[in-house]
């Protein structure tokens, strides 16, 4: 039965899609059965798991508005992970969703039918706080939150801890906050260094995970490429902070 | 007369706030009268200019749906720009706009009442293709359109060009892509170079600005300071871009 996830910060630019993709395929070479859900109109994460959004004719869009079954449009890709993909005709299924009955969750349902043939599932969300994000925190057992290491970021984390509180009390009793995932980290600024600490100070209630991911181009690079970022062909110190957080996500099972 | 522009790239963490605020402080450094609209919830844009958006009673909302004058609302920072704050409750706005008549074209009218007092309007947007980014691009005289200069933010881009295009059809004809502004641009990486070289030849048709806006710490800095890049302590070759592009602007007026 498999734990789901949802990475989620409304912040932009946060490496939400990044942690996502690189996580699932940690978790996959590890012999774990990984599926990742794009519910992201941009498609970042269809993309960077080596699809073409718009050139797909089936996506989530079809699961959550024409009830197609999830297995008839999951893909699986070359390291190991399955997709269920998006695109911009998710972008119209936040205004039609509102007016339908249980429409924070549609994605619940989605994941209950396909829930038994996996160990993880991981929800890359959009930057914002709307219908589909809060379908991902009714539907995850778990949150993971990546926050840059810059305030700008920090400030949204805020805003979302409220309405994580908001989706416990009203949605999603069992939802738990897994921790707060420090991206994008830069150890020869202080304003990293600060950053990191305020982290720390400002939310000592939550597990703030200690696989700092460093900042390191190689992300934008294996990105452009599809590829995972252990294809970098140098050693990326992030790409190791992503396979031990795989570990400890499979021993805290 | 306000020429008015909107920054937008729905990709998210590109620079559309920095970009929005720099730019608008460099231009009041000579002599023009700025306003700086936010149409984030996030309330990125406020925070920057100096004020806490949670604390504030008043904000864009109550011009949106409370058909309260702006004027009532502008707030004034020590930097010579104005501001027309955003804060949570703008979260909210998008949903109650859409089964309103005119749902596209509130910002405008907000505009037209202000219009004469100044020379520029900066309409700063959140990272969607939503209802209040549709209003600034309906209400916008011309686009400025922040790129980061990795290949995920690109891919973005082409998304933002066709809605541009239905929104020049439908609702702006006069609506001008002023440029697509490359940022965090770090020329010690061949990603960097690469993609600026993509910016020049996928978007050959468009402006790509000369003003490349270097990555710097410094930015990060002074945004948790709640101060324009011009004060940093040391000389920040970003913050040049951004006076340039300022006197640009002032120029092709
Ligand atoms: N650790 C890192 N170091 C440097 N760059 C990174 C890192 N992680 C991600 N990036 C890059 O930063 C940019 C933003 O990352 P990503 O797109 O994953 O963030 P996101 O939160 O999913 O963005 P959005 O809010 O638009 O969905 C991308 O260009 C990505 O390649
Ligand atoms: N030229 C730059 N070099 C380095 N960092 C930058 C630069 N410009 C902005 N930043 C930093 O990058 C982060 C993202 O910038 P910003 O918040 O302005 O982007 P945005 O497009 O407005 O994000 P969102 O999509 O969340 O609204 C911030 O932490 C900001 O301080
Ligand atoms: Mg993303
Ligand atoms: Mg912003």
């Amino acid at each position: 039965m498999a734990t789901v996830f949802a990475l989620a910060n409304q912040k932009g630019g946060v490496g939400k899609t990044t942690s996502t993709y690189n996580l699932g395929v940690a978790l996959a070479e590890i012999g774990q059965k990984v599926l990742l859900i794009d519910l992201d109109p941009q498609g970042g994460l269809t993309f960077c798991a080596g699809f073409e959004p718009e050139g797909l004719r089936k996506t989530i869009y079809e699961c959550l508005l024409r009830n197609k079954r999830p297995q008839e449009v999951i893909l699986s890709n070359d390291y190991g992970v399955d997709l269920l993909p998006a695109n911009i005709d998710l972008a119209i299924a936040e205004f039609q969703l509102i007016n339908m009955p249980a429409r924070e969750r549609r994605v619940t349902r989605i994941i209950n039918e396909i829930r038994e043939k996996y160990d993880f599932i991981f929800m890359d969300c959009q930057p914002s706080l709307g219908l589909l994000t809060l379908n991902a925190l009714a539907a995850a057992d778990q949150v993971i939150i990546p926050v840059s290491c810059e305030y700008l970021s920090v400030r949204g984390t805020r805003a979302l801890l409220k309405l994580i509180a908001k989706v416990k009390g009203q949605l999603n009793s069992q939802l738990v906050i897994a921790g707060l995932l420090p991206t994008m980290f830069d150890s020869r600024t202080i304003h990293g260094r600060e950053i990191l600490k305020l982290l720390r100070t400002e939310f000592s209630n939550l597990h703030l995970f200690p696989h700092t991911v460093a900042r390191s181009i190689r992300f934008a690079e294996t990105a452009a490429e599809r590829k995972p970022v252990f294809e970098a062909k140098t050693q990326v110190p992030g790409a190791l902070a992503y396979r031990q957080l795989a570990r400890q996500l499979v021993k805290s099972k």
